[in-house]
């Protein structure tokens, strides 16, 4: 059987609406590492990749390696049923067709459990090898949201350059061309609030805005946010979760021809 | 005109 326990229930809410309107159905993979999703948007322009480690979970038993095909809209539906303070528990037994979940309010006076139906989802994983990147820039997660959204007001792409100047978010549109420059600062008070760029190779690659605004739907999830960047590879726009892991969110550019 | 590559064309299935 497989059962994780997990105190900070609003962690698992806030990664459904992070993933939820990228991704259909996917397979969440159970093992003795931890609870992991890898899953493609329907265009396959976009990957998520999901990992939440066994060791920050309060409680955690995977007797043996379980793959469940979740449609990922009606466990959003589910999990928002939960509170935000609750506790919740996830438990499949072998060898049937349905997950449980189960909230417990911090008091225990209240006891929810939900079942949901597994789905058989013929989905395609793919090998991402570990990569050596052009410039990796650090910034406040929220900062970044606020560009995505502002610049898609005015275009449908963004340019994202780092040169020793720092990091460029550039679109363009009917009505003209915006440009948002963030410096490396490292002298805030809080960590949270700095930006770091580490440069190798200056870089600049074009994406779907679309998809930007909808990796940031994962800003709850971390304070700052790191942006992957190589000329021949997929961006990773990557959310740590505290203690447990990450979500990675892998784009693929748009070229002129 | 920009052309939208896919994911796959980076990474293989595996």
């Amino acid at each position: 059987m497989f059962e994780l326990r997990l105190e900070q229930g609003s962690l698992l809410k806030k990664v459904m609406e992070a993933i939820k309107d990228l991704v259909n159905d996917a397979n969440f993979d159970c093992s003795a590492t931890g609870f992991s999703m890898q899953a493609m948007d329907s265009s396959h322009v976009a990957l998520v990749a999901l990992l939440l480690r066994s060791e920050g979970f309060e409680h955690y038993r995977c007797d043996r390696n379980i793959s469940m095909g979740i449609n990922l809209a009606n466990m959003a539906k589910i999990l928002k049923c939960a509170g935000n303070d609750d506790i919740v528990t996830v438990k499949a037994d072998d060898g049937t067709d349905s997950v449980t979940f189960m909230f417990e309010s911090p008091t225990q006076d209240k006891i929810s459990d939900f079942e949901l139906k597994l789905m058989d989802i013929d989905s395609e994983h793919l090998g991402i090898p570990e990569a050596e990147y052009d410039a990796i820039v650090r910034m406040p997660s929220a900062e970044f949201a606020r560009i995505c959204k502002d610049l898609s007001s005015i275009g449908d792409t963004v340019v994202i350059s780092v040169t020793k100047e720092g990091v460029k978010f550039s679109t363009r549109g009917d009505i003209g061309t915006a440009n948002i420059v963030c410096r490396q600062n490292t002298s805030v008070d809080k960590p949270e609030e700095a930006t770091i760029i580490e440069m190798k190779e200056m870089v600049s690659l074009t994406f779907a805005l679309r998809y930007m605004n909808s990796f940031a739907k994962a800003t709850p999830l971390a304070s700052q946010v790191t942006i992957s960047l190589s000329s021949d590879l997929p961006v990773v726009v990557e959310y740590k979760i505290a203690e447990m892991g990450y979500i990675r969110f892998y784009l693929a550019p748009k070229i002129e021809e | 005109r920009s052309v939208q590559l896919s994911i796959k064309e980076f990474y293989r299935s595996s």
